[in-house]
């Protein structure tokens, strides 16, 4: 009989003892989700431009990718979601964060200028605005190689990992986003989407795809599931890139498998700027780090807060000190150019995130806007494209 | 162009932004790999030097000039970091930078700070206002001169997404205006 009392009081205690555990993890948590918020994660996040594609990189993390992973996931997901965003033919540019080693370094696989690029072409570009349709203007595509590299350093699953959500998604019957929908009905887009070679995969005969029509696109997911198992250099160095640059030829380009195969994507220090208690990590020339870190830098001068925009003096006050940093920076976006390529032309770098500029600047913001020559901002009148 | 945010459980992130300029690029199509071709050597128009109306031809290689600003910010004192990056051609860089304000400075939430209208300065230093754009602050600024772009752009392509840790909790934020939505655990 002891034995059989010894036995029951064990049992109660070990009951107690879940049953406390449970509540204290159940208080523990309700209190975390409660500090956190409403939406708060409390491990890991992906954010894309659609949900489908957040989700197949937050299933990469959870199958223990690296953020990389997730990353190119990711992008891979977003090329066929939103094909008029980005895709293969672009280019892409990383900015990575290493928690263990406190690093960060940058990925620029931005296109770059093929061999043979029309020396004249620039004189195309007023009348190229705004659209810049036609090959000429198409840079040797930086997509592919920069998630490879990217992947060397830093990834952590197998490189075929990353591309099976999205083949899958292709071959299970995918259909078009509403998204894309309004950039196919899009009346400016329309005519020269009709008149491109673009027409055989948007157009259902006369008619653009809609939302929710059938998009089955076997061409692209033929060429993922090649890249798949042989990896990037299919394209830049293999059959696929052959296929492409024969494609293009016959529409005028000048593309050549060389340019591909000499294509390197490029790893450089990030710019790194102290904005009050953060460090701002961010890519360097010839991408626009340089002119947010310019921007960010002026302002801060100010010292808005919370306190200084909460009535509508304030705001409107901040706007303009705004407005006229922007004047300024717009003004210097002209600076960008690739060091590579113009070693003489001065790092325009330091100078944006030093303070004699930042200092300079902030001295010539007064209180109106209309009282200065657009020269003082070194504002061209020449009507520039929209950089991507 | 779009972007992505990541972090990972140990804290590491990733801001990637990837694009094809002008929506559908070149419009030039390979039926063969299925793959669009981008326009990127059109940002080589924007290059000039300082002084000069001269824009020097392109150099076999170079890499022209972009807008991109896949971005990372971290506080090692109190353990917070914003992965952010965005799209939209010359809106990226205003649109990163006044979320990057409204979230850092003036104390807004993350889905606020995304959400925000922005207001943009084009190349002949006119202000164009997001729709929805505080109309009274508007109205401050053109009693102080500023002057409103007179074409109205056409639309406004903007979209931000992001991630931010402030300790054990995280928050993503996918831009609404391109019907993005972040995902977590």
């Amino acid at each position: 009989m002891a034995w059989g009392q010894r036995a029951t009081v064990c049992l109660v205690l070990l009951g107690v003892g879940l049953g406390l555990t449970i509540i204290v993890l159940a208080v523990v948590l309700s209190h975390h989700q409660a500090s956190c918020g409403p939406g708060a994660f409390t491990r890991a996040a992906v954010a894309a431009d659609s949900k489908i594609c957040s989700d197949i990189g937050r299933a990469i993390l959870q199958q223990q990718g690296s953020p990389v992973d997730a990353a190119i996931a990711a992008l891979i997901c977003t090329g066929v979601v939103n094909p008029q965003s980005m895709g293969l033919g672009g280019g892409v540019v990383f900015t990575i964060y290493n928690a263990s080693t406190g690093k960060v370094e940058v990925i620029n696989a931005r296109e770059t200028v093929p061999a043979s690029c029309d020396q004249d072409l620039l004189n195309q570009c007023r009348n190229s605005l705004p659209l810049g349709t036609g090959t000429q203007w198409i840079g040797v595509p930086g997509e592919l190689r920069g998630y490879a590299e990217a992947h060397r350093r830093h990834g952590r699953l197998p490189w075929a990992q990353l591309f099976r959500p999205t083949i899958a998604l292709l071959r299970e019957g995918f259909h078009v986003p509403s998204v894309l929908s309004q950039f196919l009905n899009n009346s400016i887009l329309w005519r020269s989407l009709n008149s491109s070679t673009l027409r055989q995969l948007f157009f259902n005969g006369t008619e653009t795809l809609r939302t929710q029509d059938p998009f089955p696109w076997p061409a692209l997911a033929n060429t993922l599931e090649t890249v798949a198992t042989e990896g990037a250099e299919a394209l830049y160095t293999g059959r696929l890139g052959r296929m492409l640059v024969e494609d293009i030829a016959k529409q005028g380009s000048q593309l050549t498998v060389q340019d591909l195969a000499a294509f390197q994507p490029e790893v450089v220090e990030p710019l790194e700027m102290p904005l009050g208690n953060y460090t701002l990590y961010s890519p360097p020339p010839p991408a626009g780090g340089a002119i947010l870190s310019l921007i960010l830098n002026v302002l801060k001068g100010f010292n808005f807060s919370a306190e200084t925009v909460a009535r509508l003096e304030g705001k409107v006050n901040m706007y303009h000190h705004l407005v006229e940093t922007l004047k300024f920076a717009v003004g210097q976006r002209g600076r960008l150019w690739d060091p590579s390529s113009y070693p003489g032309i001065q790092n325009i770098s330091q100078d944006f995130l030093g303070e004699d500029l930042a200092q300079r600047i902030r001295q010539q913001i007064d209180g109106r806007g209309d009282h200065h020559r657009l020269s003082r901002y070194n504002l061209s009148r020449v009507r520039g494209n929209k950089m991507g | 162009t779009s972007h992505v945010s990541v972090l990972g459980e140990d804290g590491s992130a990733v801001a990637a932004t990837s694009t094809i300029n002008t929506p559908f690029g070149a419009m030039v199509y390979s039926p063969q790999t299925g793959i669009l071709l981008n326009n990127e050597l059109l940002d080589l128009c924007r290059r000039n030097v300082p002084g000069s109306n001269v824009i020097p031809p392109p150099v076999p290689g170079e890499r022209p000039p972009s807008s991109m600003v896949p971005s990372i910010l971290v506080n090692k004192g109190q353990g917070s970091k914003l992965v952010i990056g965005g799209a939209g051609g010359e809106l990226i860089i205003s649109a990163v930078a006044q979320t990057i304000m409204n979230k850092l400075w003036f104390g807004f939430d993350l889905t606020e700070a995304i959400a925000a209208p922005i207001l943009h300065v084009n190349n002949e230093g006119h202000v164009e206002y997001e729709p929805n754009f505080n109309q009274e602050v508007r109205k401050g600024l053109q009693d102080r001169g500023q002057s409103q772009s007179q074409s109205q752009r056409p639309v406004f392509l903007n979209a931000v997404q992001a991630v931010f840790q402030e300790g054990p909790c995280i928050y993503a934020v996918s831009d609404l205006r391109k019907a993005g939505k972040a995902s977590g655990y």
